[in-house]
């Protein structure tokens, strides 16, 4: 977390705040909710009260501009700027302004305003940018539901203020996972163009041949559209399609773009009802054929005529001997399967038939 | 009429213009010197995680152009 130069803080613990005036985007009373219940946010944590005023100077006060809006720092239109405000102190210290250009909504069919509120009312009492992914502190907007603080935006700001002397518990939002922890296990692997993009948690990560770190990002950054939990994933590179499966529905991306007419149901692969969940998914280009995990068993999918194969599922001890008998994620590489599995990877020649390495998880990242 | 400029163009005017507002390059002029520039990309790049490689390319136009607060980075 940051703070700004000189730890920029109220001095006095009772803030008050006004809200000047309103989007036309929402109801009135769903903009008062969005903005008390982002200052409830920042209040759980530390000393902190806020008290609303409906005239006259308050110390934050709130509005909705577009472009030039009266302070020399004008937005930039739909998208890139969404919202600033300035650190505590007299005059326009603390002012949080809402850029009116954008869409504004209560869930994630636009800018969550609740979420881009919490964001910039942690700049109003002081915090400034995170480099954490995972922080609400982070500069770029990602949509996410619950307590919208991680444990880096707590420490930032009980830095300045203190805890809540009632001592309220409340559940950070989980950290963004640390790629060399060696008990990392992955929610799905998958290539894409060229590169191979391994999902976990809300986040995922990029490697790329010629990059030596691998780039972490928040998922909903990339792809607004898919869930902030990815169960498996596939691409099928002679379609240039990657496939994102997630409980019973399923995405398809175009590189960065969502395919129309998705999401669709997993059934229509061919899966029995009973299926709620694949695991694992994974391309096999010299086969034609997408194997598919689910718990102990497997399906084989042929791309061709878009059917399932007959004599599936089978069992996944009963074809890769030597592997575990579930997957969490998998990829194929110049015949390898490379088959994840907790904290384990199992190298398996597809062609010998047979496990010819096992490593960590995360050997893969570089740890 | 102003001939659409070239995507290259387009991409450093972008980048001065993030640059500038949220990693304090200075203004037109001083900024357009390749070190400044080269340094406060270096900067975005390590705030964000990213490859520090001083140069404009794809995963830093990328993160450029994502919806973001308009608060900077860094400095007052």
């Amino acid at each position: 977390y940051n703070h700004f130069p000189r730890h920029l803080k109220w001095q006095n613990n009772n803030v008050t705040f006004r809200i000047v005036n309103y989007t036309p985007d929402l109801k009135k009373s769903d903009v008062n909710r969005a903005i008390r219940t982002a200052l409830n946010v920042w209040s759980d944590v530390t000393p902190l009260t806020f008290k609303k005023l409906h005239e006259g100077n308050a110390d934050i006060m709130i509005s909705f501009g577009a472009k030039e809006h009266g302070d020399y720092n004008p937005f930039d239109g739909p998208n890139g700027l969404l919202a600033h405000a300035y650190p505590p102190g007299p005059g326009i210290g603390g002012d949080t302004h809402f850029d009116e250009d954008e869409h504004w909504s209560k869930d994630s069919s636009a800018y969550n305003l609740f979420i881009v509120a919490a964001h910039e009312l942690g700049h109003a009492l002081g915090m400034s940018h995170s480099t954490d992914p995972g922080a609400l502190m982070y500069p770029v907007y990602s949509y996410a539901t619950g307590f919208p603080l991680s444990e880096d935006d707590i420490e930032g700001i009980q830095a300045l203020y203190g805890p809540n002397p009632n001592h309220r518990k409340v559940k950070p939002k989980p950290d963004a996972p640390n790629k060399c922890d060696p008990m990392l296990s992955f929610d799905a692997v998958t290539e894409l163009r060229g590169e191979t993009i391994i999902f976990k948690d809300r986040f995922y990560w990029r490697l790329h041949p010629q990059m030596p770190e691998p780039e972490q990002t928040l998922i909903k950054s990339t792809w607004p559209s898919i869930p902030n939990k990815v169960d498996a994933a596939y691409e099928n590179s002679e379609k240039d399609v990657v496939i994102i499966f997630s409980g019973i529905r399923m995405w398809a991306l175009n590189g960065y773009d969502l395919v129309d007419g998705y999401p669709k149901y997993i059934h229509k692969l061919g899966l029995p009802k009973k299926v709620r969940k694949i695991d694992a998914a994974v391309h096999i280009r010299d086969t034609g054929k997408t194997l598919l995990f689910t718990d102990e068993d497997y399906w084989s999918y042929d791309e061709a005529t878009s059917t399932m194969d007959s004599g599936y599922p089978r069992t996944i001890e009963e074809d890769f001997p030597g592997m575990d008998d579930e997957v969490d994620a998998a990829a194929y590489h110049y015949g390898h399967l490379y088959f994840f599995h907790d904290h384990i990877q199992y190298e398996y020649s597809y062609t010998s038939r047979k496990v010819i390495r096992i490593l960590r998880t995360n050997s893969i990242l570089n740890c | 009429f102003a001939l659409p400029l070239p995507s290259e163009d387009n991409n450093r005017l972008l980048a001065e213009k993030y640059l500038r507002r949220f990693y304090d390059l200075p203004a037109a002029l001083q900024g357009k010197s390749s070190g400044t520039f080269e340094t406060k990309i270096k900067a975005m790049q390590r705030f964000f995680n990213l490859k520090v490689s001083g140069n404009l390319d794809d995963n830093t136009l990328e993160v450029m152009k994502l919806a973001r607060c308009g608060v900077p980075d860094i400095g007052e």
